[in-house]
Protein backbone atom coordinates (compact mmCIF):
# COMPACT_ATOMS: atom_id res chain seq x y z
CA UNK A 1 0.00 0.00 0.00
CA UNK A 2 1.48 3.41 -0.80
CA UNK A 3 1.44 5.82 1.86
CA UNK A 4 0.92 9.62 1.55
CA UNK A 5 1.35 10.94 4.95
CA UNK A 6 2.69 14.32 4.38
CA UNK A 7 1.80 14.42 0.98
CA UNK A 8 -0.08 17.78 0.39
CA UNK A 9 -2.46 19.11 -3.00
CA UNK A 10 -1.47 23.06 -3.52
CA UNK A 11 -3.85 24.77 -5.94
CA UNK A 12 -2.28 27.23 -7.86
CA UNK A 13 -2.90 29.79 -9.65
CA UNK A 14 -1.14 31.87 -12.48
CA UNK A 15 -1.94 34.96 -13.31
CA UNK A 16 -0.37 35.07 -16.53
CA UNK A 17 0.88 33.29 -19.88
CA UNK A 18 4.54 32.92 -18.34
CA UNK A 19 3.06 31.24 -15.40
CA UNK A 20 1.16 28.67 -17.13
CA UNK A 21 4.26 27.71 -19.26
CA UNK A 22 6.36 27.48 -15.90
CA UNK A 23 3.60 25.04 -14.56
CA UNK A 24 3.14 23.00 -17.51
CA UNK A 25 7.46 23.05 -16.93
CA UNK A 26 7.01 21.98 -13.88
CA UNK A 27 4.89 19.27 -14.31
CA UNK A 28 6.87 17.82 -16.83
CA UNK A 29 10.05 17.13 -14.24
CA UNK A 30 9.36 13.42 -13.83
CA UNK A 31 11.79 13.54 -10.51
CA UNK A 32 9.50 15.45 -8.33
CA UNK A 33 6.40 12.55 -9.32
CA UNK A 34 3.65 15.75 -9.06
CA UNK A 35 -0.03 14.73 -9.82
CA UNK A 36 -1.55 17.18 -11.50
CA UNK A 37 -5.24 16.63 -10.71
CA UNK A 38 -6.19 19.84 -12.87
CA UNK A 39 -3.89 20.75 -15.21
CA UNK A 40 -2.09 24.13 -16.34
CA UNK A 41 -4.18 25.72 -18.70
CA UNK A 42 -5.07 29.68 -18.68
CA UNK A 43 -4.46 32.13 -16.69
CA UNK A 44 -6.17 32.64 -13.43
CA UNK A 45 -7.84 29.12 -14.31
CA UNK A 46 -6.72 27.07 -10.93
CA UNK A 47 -4.57 23.93 -11.10
CA UNK A 48 -4.55 21.12 -8.24
CA UNK A 49 -1.14 19.35 -8.17
CA UNK A 50 -0.60 16.49 -5.46
CA UNK A 51 2.96 16.84 -3.86
CA UNK A 52 4.58 14.06 -2.35
CA UNK A 53 6.15 15.20 0.50
CA UNK A 54 9.49 14.77 0.05
CA UNK A 55 9.38 17.49 -2.79
CA UNK A 56 6.99 19.83 -0.67
CA UNK A 57 9.92 21.96 -0.24
CA UNK A 58 11.40 22.54 -4.21
CA UNK A 59 7.86 23.19 -5.12
CA UNK A 60 7.19 25.54 -3.15
CA UNK A 61 10.75 27.21 -3.33
CA UNK A 62 9.95 26.95 -7.40
CA UNK A 63 6.62 28.30 -6.97
CA UNK A 64 7.51 31.32 -4.44
CA UNK A 65 10.77 32.36 -6.32
CA UNK A 66 8.98 32.74 -9.71
CA UNK A 67 5.97 34.49 -7.84
CA UNK A 68 3.42 32.24 -8.79
CA UNK A 69 0.29 31.85 -6.08
CA UNK A 70 -0.86 28.97 -4.18
CA UNK A 71 -2.39 27.72 -1.23
CA UNK A 72 -2.33 24.61 0.53
CA UNK A 73 -5.67 23.10 -0.16
CA UNK A 74 -5.20 19.70 1.31
CA UNK A 75 -2.96 19.60 3.97
CA UNK A 76 -2.50 15.42 4.97
CA UNK A 77 -3.63 13.19 1.96
CA UNK A 78 -2.89 10.18 4.26
CA UNK A 79 -5.33 11.34 6.60
CA UNK A 80 -8.12 12.33 4.37
CA UNK A 81 -7.31 8.71 3.46
CA UNK A 82 -7.38 7.21 6.51
CA UNK A 83 -10.87 8.64 7.04
CA UNK A 84 -11.88 7.23 4.01
CA UNK A 85 -11.02 4.23 5.37
CA UNK A 86 -12.33 4.74 8.48
CA UNK A 87 -15.97 4.94 7.05
CA UNK A 88 -15.52 2.59 4.64
CA UNK A 89 -15.06 0.25 7.68
CA UNK A 90 -17.92 1.33 9.46
CA UNK A 91 -20.32 0.94 6.13
CA UNK A 92 -19.33 -2.75 6.16
CA UNK A 93 -20.13 -3.19 9.78
CA UNK A 94 -23.40 -2.27 9.25
CA UNK B 1 -26.54 -7.29 0.86
CA UNK B 2 -27.95 -9.65 -1.04
CA UNK B 3 -30.30 -8.29 -3.58
CA UNK B 4 -30.57 -4.17 -4.12
CA UNK B 5 -33.11 -3.31 -2.04
CA UNK B 6 -30.81 -3.27 0.69
CA UNK B 7 -27.86 -2.58 -1.21
CA UNK B 8 -25.99 0.68 0.70
CA UNK B 9 -25.75 2.67 -2.20
CA UNK B 10 -24.36 5.27 -0.15
CA UNK B 11 -21.00 4.02 0.95
CA UNK B 12 -18.03 2.43 -1.38
CA UNK B 13 -17.37 -0.86 -2.66
CA UNK B 14 -14.74 -3.16 -4.34
CA UNK B 15 -14.96 -4.03 -7.36
CA UNK B 16 -16.91 -7.84 -6.95
CA UNK B 17 -19.34 -5.85 -4.69
CA UNK B 18 -19.94 -3.55 -7.87
CA UNK B 19 -20.51 -6.83 -10.27
CA UNK B 20 -22.55 -8.59 -7.70
CA UNK B 21 -24.99 -5.97 -7.32
CA UNK B 22 -25.54 -5.03 -11.73
CA UNK B 23 -25.85 -8.60 -11.50
CA UNK B 24 -28.53 -7.95 -8.94
CA UNK B 25 -30.12 -5.54 -10.36
CA UNK B 26 -30.62 -7.78 -13.34
CA UNK B 27 -32.35 -10.32 -11.58
CA UNK B 28 -34.59 -7.92 -10.31
CA UNK B 29 -35.84 -6.35 -13.49
CA UNK B 30 -34.60 -9.61 -16.02
CA UNK B 31 -37.68 -7.31 -18.77
CA UNK B 32 -35.81 -4.21 -19.30
CA UNK B 33 -31.86 -4.88 -18.04
CA UNK B 34 -29.83 -7.46 -19.44
CA UNK B 35 -25.65 -7.72 -18.71
CA UNK B 36 -23.49 -8.09 -21.56
CA UNK B 37 -19.49 -8.36 -21.19
CA UNK B 38 -18.13 -6.28 -24.07
CA UNK B 39 -14.49 -7.41 -23.12
CA UNK B 40 -11.85 -8.05 -20.90
CA UNK B 41 -8.83 -5.46 -19.48
CA UNK B 42 -5.62 -5.66 -19.28
CA UNK B 43 -5.20 -7.82 -16.29
CA UNK B 44 -8.12 -9.97 -17.48
CA UNK B 45 -10.85 -8.39 -15.40
CA UNK B 46 -14.56 -9.02 -17.45
CA UNK B 47 -15.77 -5.15 -18.76
CA UNK B 48 -19.82 -4.86 -18.45
CA UNK B 49 -22.12 -3.07 -19.28
CA UNK B 50 -25.78 -3.42 -18.74
CA UNK B 51 -28.59 -3.05 -21.51
CA UNK B 52 -31.74 -1.83 -20.72
CA UNK B 53 -34.41 -2.25 -23.25
CA UNK B 54 -37.58 -2.86 -23.93
CA UNK B 55 -37.51 -4.53 -26.90
CA UNK B 56 -37.07 -3.56 -31.14
CA UNK B 57 -34.33 -4.47 -32.63
CA UNK B 58 -30.59 -2.22 -33.22
CA UNK B 59 -33.05 1.12 -31.28
CA UNK B 60 -30.95 4.07 -31.27
CA UNK B 61 -28.77 4.21 -28.00
CA UNK B 62 -27.49 6.28 -25.55
CA UNK B 63 -23.72 5.50 -24.13
CA UNK B 64 -22.63 5.88 -20.64
CA UNK B 65 -19.29 4.93 -19.23
CA UNK B 66 -18.10 6.25 -15.57
CA UNK B 67 -14.83 5.52 -13.80
CA UNK B 68 -12.42 5.67 -16.68
CA UNK B 69 -10.05 7.09 -13.93
CA UNK B 70 -10.16 5.08 -11.23
CA UNK B 71 -9.76 6.80 -8.34
CA UNK B 72 -12.82 9.60 -9.00
CA UNK B 73 -14.50 6.88 -7.03
CA UNK B 74 -17.82 8.47 -6.88
CA UNK B 75 -18.36 7.89 -10.77
CA UNK B 76 -19.14 4.24 -10.24
CA UNK B 77 -21.04 4.77 -7.23
CA UNK B 78 -23.09 7.45 -9.03
CA UNK B 79 -23.46 4.98 -12.36
CA UNK B 80 -24.63 1.84 -10.27
CA UNK B 81 -27.31 4.32 -8.31
CA UNK B 82 -28.50 5.34 -11.70
CA UNK B 83 -28.71 1.96 -12.93
CA UNK B 84 -30.81 0.86 -9.69
CA UNK B 85 -32.49 4.57 -10.38
CA UNK B 86 -33.71 3.58 -14.24
CA UNK B 87 -34.66 0.09 -13.54
CA UNK B 88 -37.00 0.64 -10.99
CA UNK B 89 -37.96 3.92 -12.79
CA UNK B 90 -39.62 2.51 -15.36
CA UNK B 91 -43.28 1.60 -15.42
CA UNK B 92 -43.24 5.05 -12.54
CA UNK B 93 -41.56 7.90 -14.58
CA UNK B 94 -43.10 8.67 -17.43
CA UNK B 95 -39.80 10.59 -18.68
CA UNK B 96 -38.30 7.02 -18.19
CA UNK B 97 -41.31 4.66 -19.72
CA UNK B 98 -40.51 7.39 -23.21
CA UNK B 99 -37.11 7.23 -23.56
CA UNK B 100 -36.68 3.26 -23.08
CA UNK B 101 -39.98 3.08 -25.46
CA UNK B 102 -37.94 4.56 -28.10
CA UNK B 103 -34.21 3.91 -27.54
CA UNK B 104 -31.48 1.78 -25.62
CA UNK B 105 -29.50 2.76 -23.21
CA UNK B 106 -25.99 1.13 -22.29
CA UNK B 107 -24.27 1.64 -19.17
CA UNK B 108 -20.59 0.97 -18.65
CA UNK B 109 -20.23 1.32 -14.50
CA UNK B 110 -16.68 0.29 -14.20
CA UNK B 111 -14.60 1.44 -17.77
CA UNK B 112 -11.53 1.00 -15.85
CA UNK B 113 -11.62 -2.25 -13.48
CA UNK B 114 -8.08 -2.65 -12.94
CA UNK B 115 -7.17 0.78 -12.22
CA UNK B 116 -10.16 1.01 -9.86
CA UNK B 117 -9.11 -2.70 -8.14
CA UNK B 118 -5.58 -1.11 -7.80
CA UNK B 119 -6.71 1.98 -6.31
CA UNK B 120 -8.42 0.01 -3.60
CA UNK B 121 -5.63 -2.00 -2.74
CA UNK B 122 -2.66 -0.34 -3.60
CA UNK B 123 -2.86 3.09 -4.67
CA UNK B 124 -6.05 5.19 -3.58
CA UNK B 125 -4.94 8.02 -6.40
CA UNK B 126 -4.12 5.48 -9.19
CA UNK B 127 -5.92 7.08 -12.61
CA UNK B 128 -4.63 5.04 -15.49
CA UNK B 129 -4.62 1.57 -16.82
CA UNK B 130 -2.55 -0.99 -15.48
CA UNK B 131 -1.02 -1.86 -18.61
CA UNK B 132 2.86 -2.70 -19.12
CA UNK B 133 5.05 0.09 -21.28
CA UNK B 134 8.05 -1.76 -22.88
CA UNK B 135 11.57 -0.69 -21.86
CA UNK B 136 9.87 1.58 -18.83
CA UNK B 137 9.77 1.12 -15.34
CA UNK B 138 6.12 2.92 -14.75
CA UNK B 139 2.73 1.30 -15.36
CA UNK B 140 0.03 2.76 -17.09
CA UNK B 141 -1.97 4.36 -19.65
CA UNK B 142 -4.14 7.43 -19.03
CA UNK B 143 -7.27 5.84 -20.81
CA UNK B 144 -8.92 9.32 -21.49
CA UNK B 145 -5.43 10.28 -23.66
CA UNK B 146 -5.82 6.96 -25.70
CA UNK B 147 -8.53 7.55 -28.43
CA UNK B 148 -8.16 8.42 -31.86
CA UNK B 149 -8.92 12.03 -31.88
CA UNK B 150 -5.73 14.30 -32.37
CA UNK B 151 -4.07 11.50 -30.64
CA UNK B 152 -0.74 12.29 -29.12
CA UNK B 153 -1.09 16.58 -29.37
CA UNK B 154 -1.87 18.98 -27.04
CA UNK B 155 -2.64 18.27 -23.26
CA UNK B 156 -1.28 14.62 -23.26
CA UNK B 157 2.16 13.23 -22.23
CA UNK B 158 4.61 10.95 -24.56
CA UNK B 159 5.96 9.91 -20.62
CA UNK B 160 5.47 6.70 -19.66
CA UNK B 161 5.72 7.92 -16.18
CA UNK B 162 3.04 10.39 -16.59
CA UNK B 163 0.07 10.28 -15.12
CA UNK B 164 -1.67 11.78 -18.37
CA UNK B 165 0.73 9.38 -20.50
CA UNK B 166 -1.27 8.94 -23.73
CA UNK B 167 0.10 5.52 -24.49
CA UNK B 168 2.10 4.00 -27.20
CA UNK B 169 -0.78 4.06 -30.21
CA UNK B 170 -4.58 5.36 -30.17
CA UNK B 171 -7.00 2.71 -28.77
CA UNK B 172 -3.54 0.81 -27.39
CA UNK B 173 -5.35 0.40 -24.35
CA UNK B 174 -7.70 -2.66 -25.05
CA UNK B 175 -10.31 -1.14 -22.35
CA UNK B 176 -10.57 1.66 -24.52
CA UNK B 177 -10.71 -0.58 -27.63
CA UNK B 178 -13.38 -2.58 -26.08
CA UNK B 179 -15.59 0.21 -26.43
CA UNK B 180 -14.46 1.64 -29.76
CA UNK B 181 -15.54 -1.64 -31.04
CA UNK B 182 -18.87 -1.73 -29.19
CA UNK B 183 -19.90 1.36 -30.26
CA UNK B 184 -19.07 0.59 -33.91
CA UNK B 185 -20.46 -2.55 -33.99
CA UNK B 186 -23.62 -1.57 -32.78
CA UNK B 187 -23.54 1.48 -35.47
CA UNK B 188 -26.50 3.18 -33.78
CA UNK B 189 -25.78 5.01 -31.04
CA UNK B 190 -27.13 8.52 -30.80
CA UNK B 191 -25.49 9.87 -27.77
CA UNK B 192 -22.35 9.12 -25.98
CA UNK B 193 -21.56 10.41 -22.23
CA UNK B 194 -18.86 9.83 -19.76
CA UNK B 195 -19.20 10.72 -16.78
CA UNK B 196 -15.81 11.62 -14.39
CA UNK B 197 -15.47 13.56 -10.92
CA UNK B 198 -13.77 16.46 -10.12
CA UNK B 199 -14.77 20.46 -10.07
CA UNK B 200 -18.51 20.34 -11.58
CA UNK B 201 -18.34 20.80 -15.17
CA UNK B 202 -20.00 19.70 -18.22
CA UNK B 203 -18.28 19.62 -21.73
CA UNK B 204 -18.68 19.22 -24.89
CA UNK B 205 -16.18 18.83 -27.83
CA UNK B 206 -13.56 19.71 -28.83
CA UNK B 207 -10.50 19.02 -26.08
CA UNK B 208 -7.68 18.06 -28.89
CA UNK B 209 -8.40 21.57 -30.46
CA UNK B 210 -9.99 25.01 -29.58
CA UNK B 211 -12.07 24.66 -32.63
CA UNK B 212 -15.49 24.74 -32.20
CA UNK B 213 -17.55 22.24 -33.63
CA UNK B 214 -20.35 22.19 -35.84
CA UNK B 215 -23.26 21.52 -33.63
CA UNK B 216 -21.70 23.94 -30.51
CA UNK B 217 -24.98 26.16 -30.44
CA UNK B 218 -26.97 23.19 -29.93
CA UNK B 219 -24.95 21.61 -27.47
CA UNK B 220 -24.34 24.35 -25.49
CA UNK B 221 -28.20 24.56 -25.15
CA UNK B 222 -28.53 21.31 -24.26
CA UNK B 223 -25.79 21.47 -21.87
CA UNK B 224 -27.17 24.60 -20.38
CA UNK B 225 -30.36 23.23 -19.27
CA UNK B 226 -28.94 20.19 -18.01
CA UNK B 227 -26.28 22.26 -15.88
CA UNK B 228 -29.62 23.80 -14.61
CA UNK B 229 -31.45 20.93 -14.02
CA UNK B 230 -28.54 19.78 -12.15
CA UNK B 231 -28.13 22.67 -10.13
CA UNK B 232 -31.55 23.06 -9.33
CA UNK B 233 -31.76 20.17 -6.55
CA UNK B 234 -29.28 21.57 -4.21
CA UNK B 235 -27.27 24.79 -5.76
CA UNK B 236 -24.21 22.90 -7.18
CA UNK B 237 -22.84 24.95 -9.92
CA UNK B 238 -21.59 23.69 -13.08
CA UNK B 239 -19.19 25.38 -15.70
CA UNK B 240 -20.81 24.38 -19.43
CA UNK B 241 -18.42 24.45 -22.40
CA UNK B 242 -15.94 22.87 -25.34
CA UNK B 243 -13.29 21.03 -23.04
CA UNK B 244 -10.71 23.15 -24.61
CA UNK B 245 -12.46 26.11 -23.10
CA UNK B 246 -13.76 25.01 -19.88
CA UNK B 247 -10.82 23.43 -18.60
CA UNK B 248 -8.04 23.22 -20.61
CA UNK B 249 -6.55 21.73 -23.62
CA UNK B 250 -6.34 17.46 -23.95
CA UNK B 251 -6.03 15.10 -26.53
CA UNK B 252 -7.14 11.62 -27.17
CA UNK B 253 -10.73 12.58 -25.08
CA UNK B 254 -13.28 9.98 -25.47
CA UNK B 255 -15.99 12.26 -26.43
CA UNK B 256 -13.72 14.00 -28.98
CA UNK B 257 -13.85 10.75 -30.90
CA UNK B 258 -17.20 9.65 -30.43
CA UNK B 259 -18.38 13.32 -31.63
CA UNK B 260 -15.82 12.57 -34.71
CA UNK B 261 -17.14 9.60 -35.12
CA UNK B 262 -20.31 10.62 -35.75
CA UNK B 263 -22.34 10.81 -32.19
CA UNK B 264 -23.49 14.32 -32.27
CA UNK B 265 -24.87 14.34 -28.85
CA UNK B 266 -21.24 13.91 -26.64
CA UNK B 267 -20.89 14.99 -23.32
CA UNK B 268 -18.43 14.60 -20.45
CA UNK B 269 -19.62 14.87 -16.76
CA UNK B 270 -17.05 16.15 -14.16
CA UNK B 271 -19.55 15.53 -10.93
CA UNK B 272 -19.33 17.06 -7.94
CA UNK B 273 -16.09 18.06 -5.98
CA UNK B 274 -14.45 21.23 -5.14
CA UNK B 275 -11.18 19.67 -4.93
CA UNK B 276 -11.20 20.61 -0.79
CA UNK B 277 -11.64 16.70 -0.79
CA UNK B 278 -9.61 15.23 -4.04
CA UNK B 279 -11.17 12.53 -5.44
CA UNK B 280 -12.08 11.50 -1.42
CA UNK B 281 -15.41 12.59 -1.52
CA UNK B 282 -17.51 11.65 1.54
CA UNK B 283 -19.53 8.91 1.50
CA UNK B 284 -22.53 10.85 2.78
CA UNK B 285 -22.11 12.65 -0.81
CA UNK B 286 -22.54 9.78 -3.13
CA UNK B 287 -26.71 9.55 -3.19
CA UNK B 288 -26.96 13.28 -3.09
CA UNK B 289 -24.58 13.66 -6.50
CA UNK B 290 -26.17 11.04 -7.77
CA UNK B 291 -29.13 12.36 -7.70
CA UNK B 292 -28.32 15.58 -9.17
CA UNK B 293 -26.54 13.90 -12.13
CA UNK B 294 -30.01 12.12 -12.32
CA UNK B 295 -31.57 15.32 -13.24
CA UNK B 296 -28.87 16.40 -15.71
CA UNK B 297 -28.45 12.97 -17.24
CA UNK B 298 -32.51 13.03 -17.52
CA UNK B 299 -32.56 15.91 -19.47
CA UNK B 300 -29.98 14.96 -21.90
CA UNK B 301 -31.70 11.90 -22.76
CA UNK B 302 -34.90 13.77 -23.25
CA UNK B 303 -33.46 16.05 -25.43
CA UNK B 304 -32.20 12.77 -27.52
CA UNK B 305 -35.41 11.24 -27.53
CA UNK B 306 -37.24 14.43 -28.88
CA UNK B 307 -34.61 15.30 -31.68
CA UNK B 308 -33.65 12.05 -33.49
CA UNK B 309 -30.95 12.37 -36.68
Amino acid sequence: LENFAGDQVLRVEPCNEEQVRLLKELRALEPLQLDFWRFPSYPNEPADVQVPFACLQDVKVFLESRGIKYCVMIEDIQAAVDEERREMYLNQRR
Amino acid sequence: ERGSSSFNYGAYHPLETIYQEMDNIVAEYPKIVSKLQIGESYEKRPLYVLKFSTGGKNRPAIWIDAGIHAREWVTQATALWTAKKIASDYEYDPSVNSLLNTMDLFLLVVANPDGYVFSHTENRMWRKTRSKTPGSPCVGVDPNRNWDAGFGGPGASSNPCSDSYHGPSADSEVEVRSVVDFIKSHGNVKAFISIHSYSQLLMFPYGYTCDNIRDRAELDNVARTAANALTSLYGTQYKVGPICSVIYQASGGSIDWSYNYGIKYSFAFELRDTGRHGFLLPADQIIPTARETWMGLKSIFEHVRDHPY
